[in-house]
């Protein structure tokens, strides 16, 4: 069964894309199908699994407003076993073409429906922009759970709460069966008193829901884009490689006990 | 003369909101009648500044999407002469009304046009959301010149020649004045080889729009705002409120220029 994961928050950079990269290449390289939706126009999720700014042609875009067939954008990566659907530039124009479009929240998920018929991939991850927009709420909409990248800083944890305001609000609406997978602190510095207080505060209020791994601050995470690799391809031994793989190998152990 | 700076980077997370606020408070401080508009949905820089979500009634949605007047709806800081127009949770709709309204693009101008008339203030700086969306639009159409914190970081760079397009078409449609009033390195630790790429590689193209002022990363910065107050407040003696400072007085010195 294919489980497909959005990767959210409003907040900007707080390692959605770092997250969604290298969380789907450690479940690839442990033999999963994965795949990684860029649903953010951006594309950074794009040019770092290889496609640069112009390589891609098609991809979500056309999913979106266009209804073609996933399988038919659906491009290769560096990982035998990882996949992507690019993010093209005509993609920042998808929230301004879909506001009047039937069902506007769900040509994601309608995109989507048929890799999940087919049972093409294990693993689905949705990369979404530091918005709540539409393109957002398409990829909450698709999505089985949300997966919430935060810094433990104070911004990440106002913003905390209106996502979840927002996750709650697709549950009434649109989405009934959406959950929360998880909550991961990304660029963590540890050894601060802000950063204690942000993480007590939020695993009081959460509880299991924040993962055990922490993903610290690791300049090979900040490298890796920029050669078009996961962390685990660039640098395997790296601080940031390594918590990415503990962190699938968490990821793996909850969804067994689901 | 009032002199209106947009602080735009569409890239989430690199330093906007806290550069707004704490320049802003810097040349406030140094005697210079200084408003933050808050045009950003997440309301930080509303917060950084001493009200928390709630706290503020009204504010650049009113002016936006109600035609209010600037005055009514500007509120006081704990400094003297800084001012805010704050952010509520109704400004996450007004992309979405203002879509239908004439001239969409030129609210935010429209609603600073009498506090320029009055002169008021000396500098208005707006902190625009991480989108290159209508909000950052009426930012950049009621600015004089636009400042972007960036990054010493790959994904950084990707973003820096979209927004400069976006600039760019800002000129040719709606606003021809339009400058560039600096790009500025944040969250910049100097010592990694990216780091030193990255800003060799910008200066090279951009030459002495850069900043030679650099912010490092200090926990100070993360911290004043959970105080509501902006760092020179908080920790005057810290690297990040000197930082400020610093930048400041380049600022301020490269305006004399003009
Ligand atoms: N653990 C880490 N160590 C070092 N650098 C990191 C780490 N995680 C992310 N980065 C870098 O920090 C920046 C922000 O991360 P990222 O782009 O993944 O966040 P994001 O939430 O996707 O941002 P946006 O809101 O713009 O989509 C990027 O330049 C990224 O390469
Ligand atoms: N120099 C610094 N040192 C330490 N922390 C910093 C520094 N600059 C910013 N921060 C913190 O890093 C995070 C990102 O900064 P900030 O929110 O100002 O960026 P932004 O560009 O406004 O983000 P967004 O795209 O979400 O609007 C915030 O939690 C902020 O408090
Ligand atoms: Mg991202
Ligand atoms: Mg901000």
């Amino acid at each position: 069964r294919t489980h497909v994961v959005a990767v959210s928050n409003q907040k900007g950079g707080e390692g959605k894309t770092t997250t969604t990269v290298n969380l789907a290449a450690s479940l690839a390289a442990g033999e999963h199908r994965v795949l990684v939706v860029d649903a953010d126009p951006q594309s950074n999720a794009t040019s770092a699994l290889g496609y640069p700014r112009g390589a891609a042609s098609r991809g979500t875009y056309e999913v979106l407003v266009q209804a073609a067939r996933a399988a038919d954008v659906i491009v290769p990566t560096d990982l035998e076993r990882l996949s992507l659907m690019p993010a093209t530039p005509d993609l920042a124009g998808a929230e301004v073409e879909l506001v009047d479009a039937p069902q506007r929240e769900r040509a994601l998920a309608r995109g989507l429906a048929p890799l999940r018929a087919e049972g093409t991939f294990d693993f689905v991850f949705i990369d979404c922009p530091p918005s709540l927009g539409l393109l957002t709420l398409n990829a909450l909409v698709a999505a089985d759970t949300v997966l919430v990248p935060m810094q433990a800083k104070y911004f990440s944890l106002e913003g905390l709460s209106a996502l979840m305001g927002t996750v709650e609000s697709v549950r009434a609406h649109f989405n009934p069966a959406l959950t929360l997978e998880g909550i991961l602190f990304c660029l963590h510095d540890q050894r601060t008193n802000l950063a204690r207080q942000v993480v007590t505060e939020v695993r009081e209020h959460f509880g299991g829901a924040v993962y055990d791994t922490t993903i610290p601050v690791n300049i090979r995470l900040s490298e890796s884009p920029s050669f078009g690799k996961p962390a685990l391809l660039y640098d395997i031994a790296s601080r940031g490689a390594q918590a990415y793989l503990a962190l699938a190998r968490e990821f793996l152990a909850r969804r067994r006990e689901e």
